[in-house]
């Protein structure tokens, strides 16, 4: 008893969230067997919550583009970065869209990335509209026979209707481009609480999210809302985020996530 | 509402007259479920219904006839408490210049934290510098000299690590009788061994009179490792708990201060350079029992 207990605990401070780690360790303790191993169980029943579809699913015919969502500080840029990274180590070639027209310095942050990680950047100044950087971005990229292009978006709470609206606004566009997103990735930060569910739902409302990039996973915290965040609204974890650098990106790995959450 | 749960509770496990233990019990189980829901540690929460269920099983909250309010109004006040009781007020010296030093995880705020506050002393009539010694972050420096120049408030940066930049920044507000130095540095992890070194040095450079951790609303249960982590290598004075303009319960306001006793100075409320409040106590009680 106490050590079904003790694994419960172990879930709710993964931020697995006490409604879904009460209901997770009720129905592994219901199809129990002695002999089995309680801890075995509940990471395959992790695992199994986690599901299968983790890879970025990219066009190899036409123009790839990658949508990027988040609340603020989450780690989007720096995702940014190292993604675009990594596809020109798979030999694509990388564009970049400087979305965040709105906070400081950030498109000097983003042109950084952009040298860092050999991909042509398309900003346009502070206080441009996000839509218009986005519209030429895609229509360059197109011009330019790029691979993929990846569109930076200022971060934003999903509490603020006019910036959910703008960024509707930014995905309508795109569309209307020619740039229709094959990928739109939430970035949520692997600290992040309960409110991360509330945060995914709002942005899969908004923009329709396909995937999601968890970071900061180099820290202590679990990331554990990302079991809630798939199963009431589908959405898998593609990438994961475990530094600063720009190699810092993996794909996800469900059961070495499920081991992390167990200790 | 919290209110209408326990009621709930309550009601279920009727017995006549007089409140049972069991009932109180069966309250202090949806107390819990309900803090760590609003991302309240669950060590802290734990701790703080102990003390809710010694109240809670007083011969007043026992005879009520409204017990499950009577329960709401001891745990609300415990939470209040824990979280200081009042608003703490943040002041500085009259030593010339106070210095101010803003640490934190990645992606807290710390940077737009700093500028709120250099906002905040100088409409106080206060002469403050601001310090760009986050040399890791591609374009921090920019960060803070744009919202600097936002707010006309000097920023420098001067120098090829951390601490220089903070020795030179204090000879400097010497030099220019500038009398609140605020310090912005790097995000980083606490179990980020170097990287906690260098901020104990920046600190031991500094000789700060506040170290403010800038937390955001939105952690959940590591808020209890980040800010034991931090109190324990730089002694942390209080927090800043930013973007409490979400929905975010804001448990980890509770987390923060029952692990470390320091209190929350300041809220950010957006991303605006005036967004940034006193924090109170009881209105954030009020936020996290929802
Ligand atoms: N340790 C660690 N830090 C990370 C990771 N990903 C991002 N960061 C850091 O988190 C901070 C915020 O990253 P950004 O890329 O600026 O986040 P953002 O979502 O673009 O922020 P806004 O545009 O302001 O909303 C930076 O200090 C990054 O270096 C990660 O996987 N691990
Ligand atoms: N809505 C809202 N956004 C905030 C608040 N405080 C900061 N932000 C935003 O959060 C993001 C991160 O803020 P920064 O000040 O860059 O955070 P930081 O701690 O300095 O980040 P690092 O230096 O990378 O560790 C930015 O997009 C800010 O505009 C707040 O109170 N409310
Ligand atoms: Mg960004
Ligand atoms: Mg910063």
């Amino acid at each position: 008893d106490a050590e079904w207990a003790g694994l419960e605990e172990l879930l709710v401070r993964a931020d697995v969230g006490p409604a879904t780690a009460t209901r997770i360790v009720k129905e592994v303790r219901e199809r129990f067997a002695p002999g089995d191993d309680p801890r075995a169980l509940i990471a395959e029943e992790l695992v199994a919550i986690l599901g299968r579809d983790h890879g970025l699913e990219l066009p190899s015919d036409r123009l790839a583009v990658i949508l990027v969502v988040g609340v603020n500080g989450s780690g989007k840029t720096t995702t940014i970065g190292k993604l675009a990274a990594r596809l020109a180590a798979e030999g694509r070639t990388v564009s970049l869209a400087g979305g965040d027209t709105f906070r400081a310095a950030a498109s000097e942050q983003l042109e950084v990335w952009a040298a860092r990680a050999g991909a042509h950047l398309v900003a346009q100044e502070r206080g441009a509209d996000p839509a218009a950087v986005a519209f030429d971005a895609v229509t360059s990229a197109i011009a330019r026979g790029v691979d993929v292009l990846i569109v930076d978006t200022a971060g934003r709470l999903h509490t603020r209707t006019p910036l959910m609206d703008e960024l509707r606004k930014v995905r309508r566009v795109l569309e209307k481009a020619g740039g229709r997103p094959d990928e739109v990735l939430l970035v949520l930060d692997a600290t992040t609480g309960q409110n991360g569910i509330a945060q995914a739902a709002a942005f899969a409302e908004a923009v329709e999210v396909t995937g999601v990039a968890l970071t900061k996973l180099d820290g202590t915290a679990k990331g554990g809302i990302v079991l809630a965040v798939r199963e009431r609204l589908g959405v898998p974890v593609k990438l994961i985020g475990t530094g600063e650098g720009i190699g810092d990106l993996e794909t996800f790995d469900p059961h070495a996530f499920a081991e992390r959450i167990l200790g | 509402t919290l209110t209408g749960r326990l009621n709930a509770v309550f009601k279920k496990l009727r017995s006549r007259g007089k409140l049972h233990p069991k009932q109180v019990e069966a309250a202090l189980a949806d107390m819990r479920t309900a803090l760590l829901e609003a991302d309240v540690a669950v060590e802290v929460a734990e701790d703080l219904l102990e003390r809710v269920r010694t109240r809670a099983l007083s011969e007043e909250v026992m005879r009520s006839l409204t017990p499950a309010q009577q329960v709401v109004k001891v745990v609300r006040d415990e939470l209040t408490a824990t979280m200081g009781g009042t608003q703490a007020a943040f002041t500085l010296p009259s030593a010339r210049p106070a210095v101010v030093m803003v640490a934190g995880v990645q992606g807290s705020g710390k940077t737009t934290a700093c500028a709120k506050l250099a906002r905040m002393v100088k409409e106080k009539g206060k002469h403050p510098l601001l310090v760009a010694a986050d040399l890791q972050r591609p374009a921090a420096i920019e960060q803070l000299v744009t919202l600097g120049r936002e707010i006309g408030v000097p920023v420098v940066s001067d120098g090829r690590d951390p601490v220089k930049v903070a020795r030179s920044a204090l000879k400097q507000a010497g030099r220019e009788g500038l009398d609140v130095v605020i310090v912005d540095t790097a995000g980083r992890l606490h179990v980020d061994d170097e990287m906690m070194r260098e901020a104990r040095r920046v600190k031991e450079a500094l000789r700060p009179h506040h170290v403010l951790m800038a937390c955001d609303a939105m952690t959940g249960q590591d808020a209890v490792v980040q800010a034991r982590a931090f109190m324990r290598e730089v002694d942390t004075t209080g927090f800043v708990l930013t973007k409490i303009d979400g929905d975010a319960r804001g448990g980890a306001a509770l987390s923060i201060t029952a692990v470390t006793g320091r209190p929350v100075f300041f809220v950010g409320t957006g991303e605006k350079l005036s967004d940034l409040e006193p924090f109170y106590p009881d209105r954030m009680a009020s936020r996290i029992l929802g």
